[in-house]
């Protein structure tokens, strides 16, 4: 679904 | 040693039935503060956040932290072998590779144990940003359930626009359209039963149904459901836990990246 954003685009990794 | 009994276990497995079909495989992180996990479901959509505080345990030990990787479908499976009022005590020693699970049923003589294999697991965990969000709405769980499932009827996405003292929920799709209109309510005679809307700012953003139906499947956990939105980042629809006598045990969170319009 090329509407859908991915939740890791919002949070950085640790 | 990790020890941690809980005597309405059903929270437990509550929990799990929050999670299991949205997260394959995650880590419970342990520590003298309490249990966690963190994971992202297969897509990277949505992640959920679990937090169960040590004194929200009947008896609570955890010597150094540790990190007990599993497969989430194989707790639950376990769990689901535990009476909805058994006390659930979890055990696993320091270096071990599996977790142990022991059912007490009330008033009667009855023990099982159970043992469920950890895993190694190479988790990515996520640093959640603390920010103010735009819009903050607090409703009945069940109707959270409600809309969520009437409106995956209509289409694939919610639309959620909150402007003044309501919130809408829209769907639409080939058959046609549903709109689903929660104004503040006034009194707070029943507390679970309230909507409550506090809004800096207008917003309208769109989201999978998919999802948001698997993340109402921590209704049982709780009456009320908090639902908080901010133009461009993500939704987060959280459960707080609370035991019989209405204590703090801790939360479910869970955050669903956004639709951009089509």
């Amino acid at each position: 679904d090329k509407y859908q954003l991915k939740i890791d685009q919002f949070f950085k990794k640790m | 040693m990790f020890e941690a009994k809980l005597i309405q276990g059903a929270i437990l497995k509550k929990i799990l039935d929050a999670i299991k079909d949205l997260v394959n495989e995650a880590s419970w992180d342990c520590s003298s503060q309490g249990m966690s996990l963190q994971a992202m479901d297969t897509s990277h959509v949505s992640l959920v956040a679990v937090q169960m505080k040590a004194d929200g345990f009947d008896k609570y030990r955890c010597d150094r932290s540790v990190t007990l990787g599993m497969n989430l479908s194989s707790l639950s499976k376990i769990l689901k072998c535990a009476g909805n009022d058994d006390t659930i005590t979890l055990k696993a020693p320091d270096d071990g590779d599996k977790i142990t699970l022991v059912f007490e049923a009330k008033n009667e003589s009855e023990t099982s144990e159970y043992e469920v294999k950890l895993m190694n697991l190479d988790s990515e965990y996520l640093g959640i940003p603390d920010t103010p969000y735009s819009v903050n709405v607090k409703m009945p769980s069940h109707k959270f359930q409600r809309i969520c499932r009437d409106l995956q009827q209509i289409g694939d996405a919610v639309t959620i626009s909150c402007a003044k003292d309501s919130i809408r929920f829209a769907a639409k799709g080939d058959l046609g359209s549903g709109t689903v209109n929660l104004c503040q309510t006034a009194s707070a005679d029943k507390p679970e039963d309230s909507v409550s809307i506090s809004m800096q700012e207008p917003i309208i953003q769109s989201f999978a149904l998919k999802y948001l139906n698997h993340f109402a499947k921590a209704t049982p956990l709780s009456p009320q459901v908090s639902l908080s939105l901010s133009p461009d980042v993500p939704l987060v629809v959280e459960y707080s836990i609370t035991d019989d006598d209405g204590s703090d045990f801790g939360y479910i969170r869970y955050y669903l990246a956004p639709k951009i319009d089509e």
